[in-house]
Order: structure tokens, then C-alpha cells, then sequence
């Protein structure tokens, strides 16, 4: 730092010995903007381990037989940096082999928020202690999954598993057809409702602005998704008609202070609907990739 | 939305517990400031930009 000869550098020291690797998938043709992501599910096949490590590993290491896998998503900015974002962790035991099932659902709606052209989607998984600290079992060194391309030869490559439904089929309309009544055959809209505050008797001599707004509402009916993926995702509900997106409304008030009236600006928050979707109950709302 | 709803969302943000009483003779000589008149307008123009996410 005091030396004149050199510049500070400075830097991150990462004192893990976690095992990365670094999984890219092209999905530019595979999830086109008119489907809706239901689920993402990322396949890892996990070599068994030789019954001789197994056993060397038991005698020096008696307490743990499971490691943490974490699934992180990268995204390489414009400007070279680097941003991870957990997706999923879970422990694996080293007895075990086979298949192992990630949700990266939220890696999946992160990359779609990304501006065109899109990089591939980028899953950095790793392999950790399962407890940090230095007399924490070493089992994760054991824990090792078949990578992608020629150096997996293939066999147990790992695999991106995308379920989606089609929105011109399953999704909503935009706006009602004014002209057309709402019967229960009615597709998923976005009706006109106008609240009108003049007419309303707590708000005479209180609410001075608006008179009235166009508050909107969701109605009609969502087509529901084909039986085998109702089967694979038991706890969600039924898709309904929901308002996806909604926006403030600013009033002005009088509010007596003193004595003497004042006006006021207030803003009430979700009071206009932007946008109707069909969702299902329990489904997670797809969060906002931050800048 | 109902009207009970944009009550209570009114007396929420207002941390009131009930409709304040004021009278036409209060509110007939309120004038709106210029200035609070350009926050509604403000915030008018950029609730059409900023949509929040449904529940």
C-alpha cells in the first residue's frame, strides 16, 4: 500500500474450496416471448463414488456424509463484471448416484429479463462443505456430477427441463371488447370501471381530486393447464384471473389543521389495475431482475 | 376495488381512524396551492409510468 513502486490493487480473497462448474445453455429459440414459464428444472446426474474412497472416507471422516450444492445464475454485464444470484442450495449425500432436480425457475425469468441479444443462460454450480469451519467433514469432495459436452462423453449430461404454457392459449386477452357482455365463457380482460368519488358521501367536502378515476377490473375466465402438468405441480391452485400489475393513484385532501382546512396530497398505492394474468394460488411471482 | 377498500386505503395513509368532519363551510373557501396541485400532477404523470407487481 505505502510503496511508490506499485499500485494498490485491491481485490476479494474467496477462502472456500468449493468445486464450481460452470453450466451454459442456448435458449434464445427454446422460450420464445409468447410462453409462459411455468418451471424450470435443472437435471445433475451425480457419480457414484468407488466403495474405497466411500470406505477411506468413513474411517477419517466419521460425522458427515453430505455436502451443499448451490445453484447460482451469472450474468456477465455489458461492462465485463460479474453478478451471481442464489437460486437454489440443498445437501446431497455421497452414498448417493443418480439424477438430482434443481428449480431454476428464477434463473430462467432473470435471464428472459435481459436485453436483446441475450447471453446464454449461465448456471454456475458449486460444491461446499456442508458446515464451514476447518473440522468440518470433507465429504464434498466426493459429491461430483457429470459435466456438459465431450468431456462428460455425453452420458449423464446435465439437462434443462423447461415447462411452459402457450399465452395465446392460456394466458389473457389485454383489454375487454367493450361492446361484448362478460359471460363465463369470457377469456381472461381487463375491464373499464369508473369509480366515481363525487357520488360517494364520506369523501364529499374530504377528497377534493380527482372527481373519479378508471379503476379497471379483472374478469373473465383462464383456460387451465393440460392434466399431466396439474399432476406435476399438485400445489397449485386453479389459474385465475388475476390483476398482474397494478399502479397508485394520487388524491388531493383536506385535513384540518389548527383549526383551519389544509389540502393535501396523498397516494394510494394498487388502486388502478395495468394488467390482468392468468395465474395459479400458490405460484411464485416472478421477481424483478435489480440493475 | 370496492368503496370500503379506498377508505380504508384514504384513512391508512392519512393514519386516521375515521373519516375527519369537515363541513361545506370549511372546504368552500379552500384554495389548492399551486404547489400541491404540481405534486398531484407529478405524481399523477409517474403512476402511469411505474407499474408494482400483483401479489
Amino acid at each position: 500500500r505505502f510503496s511508490q513502486n506499485f499500485r494498490e490493487v485491491a481485490g476479494r480473497l474467496l477462502g472456500s474450496d468449493a468445486s464450481r462448474h460452470l453450466l451454459v445453455f442456448a435458449m434464445e429459440q427454446r422460450l420464445p416471448p409468447d410462453r409462459e414459464l411455468l418451471q424450470a428444472v435443472l437435471r445433475l446426474f451425480q457419480e457414484p463414488v468407488p466403495e474405497a474412497a466411500l470406505r477411506t472416507h468413513g474411517r477419517l471422516s466419521p460425522r458427515s456424509h453430505r455436502a451443499r450444492v448451490t445453484v447460482e445464475w451469472l450474468h456477465v454485464r455489458d461492462d465485463g463484471s460479474n453478478r451471481t444470484s442464489l437460486i437454489d442450495s440443498r445437501l446431497v449425500s455421497v452414498h448417493e448416484s443418480g439424477w438430482k432436480a434443481f428449480d431454476v425457475t428464477e434463473a430462467v425469468n432473470f435471464w428472459r429479463q435481459l436485453g436483446r441479444p441475450r447471453q446464454p443462460l449461465l448456471l454456475q454450480v458449486s460444491v461446499q462443505r456442508e458446515q464451514p469451519g476447518p473440522r468440518a467433514a470433507s465429504a464434498h469432495r466426493l459429491v461430483r456430477f457429470a459435466s456438459q459436452g465431450p468431456a462428460g462423453g455425453g452420458r449423464g449430461e446435465p439437462q434443462l427441463e423447461l415447462h411452459s404454457l402457450d399465452l395465446g392459449r392460456y394466458g389473457a386477452q389485454g383489454d375487454c371488447d367493450p361492446e361484448a357482455p362478460v359471460t363465463e365463457g369470457t377469456r381472461c380482460c381487463r375491464r373499464e370501471m369508473y369509480i366515481d368519488l363525487e357520488g360517494l358521501k364520506w369523501a364529499e367536502n374530504w377528497v377534493l381530486e380527482p372527481p373519479g378515476f378508471l379503476a379497471y377490473e379483472c374478469v373473465g375466465t383462464c383456460r387451465q393447464p393440460p392434466e399431466p402438468l396439474s399432476f406435476k405441480w399438485p400445489f397449485l391452485g386453479p389459474r385465475q384471473c388475476i390483476a398482474s400489475e397494478t399502479t397508485s393513484l394520487p388524491v388531493i385532501v383536506s385535513v384540518k389543521e389548527g383549526g383551519r382546512p389544509r389540502a393535501q396530497v396523498v397516494s394510494l398505492p394498487d388502486m388502478r389495475v395495468q394488467k390482468c394474468s392468468c395465474a395459479s394460488d400458490g405460484a411464485p411471482v416472478p421477481r424483478k431482475l435489480e440493475p | 376495488l370496492t368503496e370500503e377498500q379506498i377508505l380504508g386505503s384514504l384513512l391508512q395513509q392519512l393514519h386516521l381512524s375515521e373519516v375527519p368532519a369537515l363541513d361545506q363551510g370549511d372546504v368552500g373557501q379552500l384554495v389548492i396551492p399551486a404547489h400541491v396541485r404540481a405534486q398531484y400532477v407529478a405524481l399523477l404523470q409517474r403512476s402511469h409510468g411505474t407499474h408494482s407487481r400483483g401479489k
